[in-house]
């Protein structure tokens, strides 16, 4: 009678003998196989243990096996003189696997019922962190720094260095990856002392479009060069800096390149040492610059706003006309003027004109005219005079009203703007009279 | 116009002339919409009012032989709604309006004659002028005018008018009623008055450099007689129905 195995290993259980608390009966042959979750050990109490006691436990016993190997044989009674009890101290399994055996022969004395044992089980957590250098040239569990955790471990790294993909061993970190923010701080491995063995790290700085990377090398700046007819030569170590649509340029020696503008939004940087010779590396702060736009050119008739020194990327500028002017693009009248300095460094619309306004035709004056006065085309500030048909009609309000093209292209008159000029018809005033110089 | 003289052109440029049924009579010009005329030249004697189409209106001419290259302005009638005269005998309210579809465009041979002003009066003996292209007289004959004829008549005081009417209805009792809404015009000794076929037209006053309409050619007993004046609509009485029928149209 095997019991049956769970699909999921328990935390904890019990283990009782057949019939228990009642006496166990004769023949018996019982296994119990148990298990805890991986990364936990087996802590198994008996609350109770009455077998008969026999020499070694020859007759009835309870056995505890780990891997088949018996790890103690158990028989008799708390405080009897014969058997071997197991007492109060737990028994703790090398891993997540017990296996029990009771058993019982055919004989029962019959002076005394025996009722059998029973135990608890629980999971405890497995150190793996003070486990010993297996000494088999593996290595410790960890390289650096272990952390036990509830049923397994971790390896962890110094700081400077970056745990392997085994999970276990640590490397001489590069430092290298992308960097996206505005600014920053890059160093080679270990700078400023020189790395415990050959690198090959690669940095990419790369921030958004429109945004352009300055270098700045510290002074301490050591990488190997070598002496060559034709002068130093990055030879063994070098530091290659790659701006794009540029040619790549390799730098070492002892003399810091300083400030380098790239003019760019990315830069690679690929460092590379071999086993041998000596570099101390190099550190720089990178920072970023707004993408410059050219000056706006002057706009006639017009103003830009606002006036700077200089104009950068995303900075907005725009057109307005003067009075009696207006906004003209591609032929068009726009209403409004925008425009902004884009990521490659140019104007995302080119500049508008401002020409002046024009009032259209003035209203015809019925029984009247209009007589241009100054001013081109019913431009902006043209002058014109309405009359009527004297001697038939005169001017409502007036002899003569002038009108003025304002700027909101109205025409208007400088005594009543509200007033539209109307001609009225002259009453009772011939133009001859009856002359009668006979009396 | 009895005694009277041709018209030069130009001189009398508000004088219409109106035919309607045949029948002629006179009107004048007020505004560019407007021809003001009398009652009895567009309402019968039997209440009937001349239809549209049946009125002719000529403007801008002293001889009636040209009338025929002249255009008509089409019309629509509007009598002072008292207007009353069954028996030929009360030409009270006698003013009637004429409104053109279109609006002319003065000129020197049409233009507007101005109504009367608040500060316009009817004074005695002042002289006014009347025309018209009714009969004249041409000899001991009496003939229609075909060409435009005005006279100077000087306002007849309304008392010595009411006594000529008066002393007229005692000889022939069918002589029309004499009312406030009239006044006469005319020369005690006869010769010179206005006559048939100048009804309708002005009897205009000159005040302040323009001629105004002082009146309404509308009756009087034969023409030119001596003792006998002209009896014309007293303009000024009518300008709130004038300006209220204008605006309301």
């Amino acid at each position: 009678c095997l019991q049956r195995p769970s699909s999921e290993p328990l935390m904890h259980g019990e283990v009782q003998s057949p019939q228990y608390p009642q006496p166990y009966p004769p023949n018996l042959q019982e296994q119990w196989d148990l298990s805890v979750p991986e990364g936990y050990q087996i802590r198994l109490t008996f609350t109770h243990l009455d077998i008969e006691a026999s020499p070694g436990c020859y007759h009835d016993a309870l056995i505890v096996l780990y891997d088949g190997k018996v790890v103690g044989r158990f028989c008799g009674s708390e405080n009897s003189a014969d058997g071997h009890h197991p007492g109060h101290e737990p028994i703790i399994s090398p891993d997540n696997r017990f296996t029990l055996i009771f058993q019982s022969d055919k004989n029962n004395p019959e002076r005394h019922q025996n009722v059998g044992f029973s135990a608890q089980y629980q999971a405890i957590d497995v150190d793996e962190c003070s486990a010993p250098d297996p000494g088999d040239g593996s290595g410790p569990l960890c390289d650096q720094i272990c952390l036990n955790t509830l049923g397994s471990y971790l390896c962890s790294c110094h700081h400077g260095y970056e745990l392997r993909s085994d999970q276990r061993t640590c490397l001489l970190s590069c430092g290298g990856g992308i960097f996206d923010e505005p600014e920053g701080h890059l160093f080679s491995p270990g700078y400023p002392n020189p790395p415990p063995y050959a690198v090959s790290c690669q940095y990419i700085i790369s921030v958004e479009s429109g945004f352009t990377v300055s270098l700045n090398f510290s002074d301490l700046f050591y990488i190997e060069s070598v002496d060559t007819d034709e002068g130093p030569s990055c030879l063994h170590h070098w530091l290659e800096v790659t701006i794009p649509d540029k040619e790549p340029m390799k730098l070492c020696g002892t003399k810091s390149p300083g400030l380098i503008d790239t003019n760019s939004n990315t830069v690679k940087l690929d460092y590379h040492t071999d086993d041998e010779g000596m570099s101390n590396g190099w550190s720089l702060d990178y920072s970023t610059h707004r993408v410059r736009c050219p000056i706006p050119d002057k706009v006639a008739k017009g103003r830009v706003t606002p006036m700077l020194t200089e104009y950068f990327y995303r900075d907005y500028i725009f057109v307005r006309c003067n009075q009696g002017y207006k906004l003209m693009m591609d032929g068009h009248e726009i209403e409004s003027f925008s425009t902004m300095c884009q990521h490659n460094g140019q104007w995302h619309l080119t500049l508008p004109e401002c020409h002046i306004i024009d009032c259209g035709e003035p209203e015809p004056l019925l029984n009247g005219g209009v007589t241009f006065i100054s001013g081109v085309d019913n431009q902006y500030l043209s002058v014109v005079q309405y009359h009527c048909d004297e001697p038939f009609y005169y001017l409502l309000g007036g002899l003569n009203v002038s009108f003025i093209c304002e700027a909101d292209r109205q025409w208007r008159s400088n005594q009543d703007p509200l007033l539209r000029p109307t001609c009225l018809p002259v009453c009772g005033r011939p133009t001859k009279h009856l002359s009668s110089f006979q009396r | 116009i009895i005694g009277g003289d041709e018209a030069p052109e130009h001189t009398i440029p508000w004088q219409v002339l109106l035919n309607i049924d045949g029948g002629r009579g006179g009107g004048m010009v007020i505004a560019d919409r407007w021809i003001m005329t009398a009652a009895h030249n567009v309402k019968t004697h039997e209440g009937i009012i001349a239809s549209n189409d049946t009125v002719r209106i000529y403007m801008g001419l002293n001889d009636v032989k040209a009338l025929s290259v002249l255009p008509v302005y089409p019309a629509s009638v509007h009598v002072h709604p008292e207007y009353n005269n069954p028996n030929h005998a009360n030409y009270n309210n006698d003013i009637a309006l004429l409104k053109l579809q279109e609006p002319i465009t003065f000129q020197a041979s049409i233009m507007p004659l101005c109504l009367p002003a608040e500060s316009d009066t009817y004074v005695p003996d002042t002289m006014g002028l009347v025309s018209g292209f009714g009969v004249t007289d041409e000899g001991k004959r009496r003939i229609l005018a075909n060409k435009l004829k005005y006279v100077q008549l000087p306002l007849v005081e309304d008392e010595t008018c009411q006594n000529s009417v008066t002393s007229l209805k005692r000889k022939r009792a069918s002589i029309p009623i004499l009312t406030s809404n009239m006044f006469c015009a005319g020369i005690p000794e006869g010769g010179k008055d206005s006559c048939q076929g100048d009804s309708g037209s002005g009897y205009v006053l000159y005040d302040n450099g323009r001629f105004w309409a002082a009146g309404i050619v509308s009756w009087g007993v034969e023409c030119g007689k001596q003792g006998t004046y002209g009896v014309y609509t007293r303009v000024a009485n009518y300008l709130d129905w004038i300006k209220k029928t204008m605006q309301e149209n």
